[in-house]
């Protein structure tokens, strides 16, 4: 049985520019897996951007230095799929009897298809949004699975207009998106709009209940001195019979050293 | 005290929410601003554990006792705070984000963060046109006594107020915003530093979604009856 937990997926990634891949996403998590060693695949930043990649490439300038960022295309110019990319890895995990795995995305940047050893989903849009796909039927046997992940701009990336100013032209507004990336008097426009995995990915194996967002509140009475802490969670039965649970929660405060007073 | 079992039967598919019985503390250690005290946390563990299998799943996360009121002075029109009964003068920074290739690391938020506090800082503010900051920004901001301002994904000058006028009506997809905004909300609610969330910068979100937005982050009547939950215990 594997231990339950969570896993993060931060190294180990490839990537490539979509216009330049032919095969699917079904091909290359099935019989076409690329390799670090298949043009035009580069090693990629996950979590990161586009502009990460590619900068970790030297396929840019850095944009953080001199004028270079008046270097490097603007997806207005270039148009969004020169910024679609896919991103690819593998990762080991097999589970046992009754167990659930969860592939999550804690950010991605602006829309994105998954596929896995073959499955497609596609995700909501939306950069600020968490995403679980319970992965379980999807699973290799042996455990060697193989992800890839097509990742597409905000669908409103705008232009910027010569003179500049806060936010270009306002597009980037018409997206659940930050505003920032068309620019700002303090900042030059973002070429990529920030498309990316730009936050953490991680598997995560639970047993036939998963917990989710617990929400912690404390009221307080008698001027502080009488405290109540009330917690409430959202479980998840995956099985398909009745689960007969026993739930604990305990709060321990980290005394000086290591020492735990429960 | 600080430790409860309860027992519980989830039909099979079901996705259920469960609220333990209150915890009750005794003069805990209260979690202070930078400059008015200490940062005590403590460590919440949940754990559920499934006949015949074992421990299915767990989740913890430190946790601080505060309570953050905050109100418009009818004088001034300023808001004024109050951290656990005693007002606070506020000395902030506004934050646009770490990186502007989004190269976040928990090391730079440190580094960032701690730097505030240097500055004998006691708030960010998260402005609008950047990001809603990630769990490990806040992690050090309840660490070093940092409140947070967080603001969602609205900008005056792109949302109506701007020139050219431009998206009076916001982002064209309202559902899709507050599904954002409802999970960003749950992802770091329970971070003792999230002081305020906030509609955007310098413009109010259009009609439909300001009014979700602040029925959604009312706190709950359950929590305002003292005597309901005294009586529970």
């Amino acid at each position: 049985m594997v231990e339950i937990g969570k896993t993060k997926l931060d190294s180990g990634w490839i990537a490539a520019r979509s216009t330049e891949i032919e095969k699917t996403g079904v091909q290359l998590t099935t019989t076409h897996a690329p390799t670090l060693e298949t043009s035009p695949w580069m090693e990629a930043v996950v979590p990161g951007t586009v502009l990460g990649t590619l900068l970790k490439n030297k396929l840019i300038p850095d944009p953080f230095y001199g004028l270079e960022n008046e270097a490097i295309i603007d997806i207005a110019d270039s148009g969004r799929e020169y910024y679609t990319f896919w991103f690819f890895t593998t990762f080991q995990c097999s589970m046992s009897g009754n167990q659930h795995v969860d592939l999550n995305f804690r950010a991605i940047n602006y829309s994105a298809e998954v596929y896995l050893n073959g499955h497609k989903k596609v995700l909501s849009k939306g950069m600020f949004l968490r995403q679980s796909i319970d992965i379980t039927d999807f699973l290799q046997p042996d455990g060697q699975n193989l992800l890839v992940v097509l990742v597409h701009p905000p669908d409103h990336p705008g232009k910027i207009p010569p003179e500049g100013g806060q936010g270009g032209d306002h597009e980037i507004g018409k997206d659940v998106a930050a505003h920032y990336v068309e620019g700002w008097d303090w900042m030059t426009p973002i070429r990529d709009r920030n498309t990316g995995i730009w936050d953490e990915v991680s598997v995560s194996v639970t047993g036939p209940v998963k917990i989710t967002d617990p929400h912690l509140v404390a009221s307080f009475f008698d001027h502080y001195e009488r405290v109540y802490l009330h917690s409430t969670v959202e479980l998840e039965n995956r099985n398909a019979w009745v689960a007969e649970c026993t739930l604990n929660i305990q709060v321990t405060t980290e005394l000086e050293g290591n020492v735990c007073l429960v | 005290e600080h430790l409860q079992t309860t027992h519980l039967s989830i039909p099979p598919g079901a996705h259920i929410q469960y609220t333990f019985p209150p915890l009750f503390f005794y003069k805990p250690n209260l979690w202070w601003p930078n400059g008015m005290g200490k940062q005590s946390l403590y460590n919440v563990g949940i754990t559920v554990d499934v006949k015949g299998y074992g421990e299915s799943d767990s989740w913890k996360h430190p946790f601080g006792f505060r309570k953050i009121e905050s109100t418009i002075d009818s004088v001034t029109g300023g808001r004024l705070f109050k951290v656990n009964g005693q007002p606070i003068f506020i000395r902030g920074g506004n934050w646009i984000l770490s990186d502007g290739l989004l190269r976040l690391s928990k090391k730079r938020y440190k580094t960032d963060i701690k730097f505030h506090a240097d500055m004998n800082f006691n708030m960010i503010r998260c402005w609008g046109g950047g990001l809603a900051e990630r769990p490990e920004f806040y992690h050090y901001c309840d660490i070093y006594g940092l409140l947070v301002w967080q603001e969602f994904w609205i900008t005056g000058d792109v949302d109506g107020r701007g020139v050219p006028v431009s998206n009076p009506n916001g982002p064209l997809d309202h559902d899709l915003f507050l599904l954002c905004a409802r999970d960003t909300v749950k992802l770091l609610r329970n971070h003792p530093s999230l002081a305020l969330w906030v509609g955007g910068n310098e413009q109010t979100p259009p009609e439909d979604i300001n009014t979700a937005l602040k029925d959604n982050l009312k706190l709950h009547p359950y929590f305002q009856m003292p005597n309901q939950i005294s009586n529970s215990v």
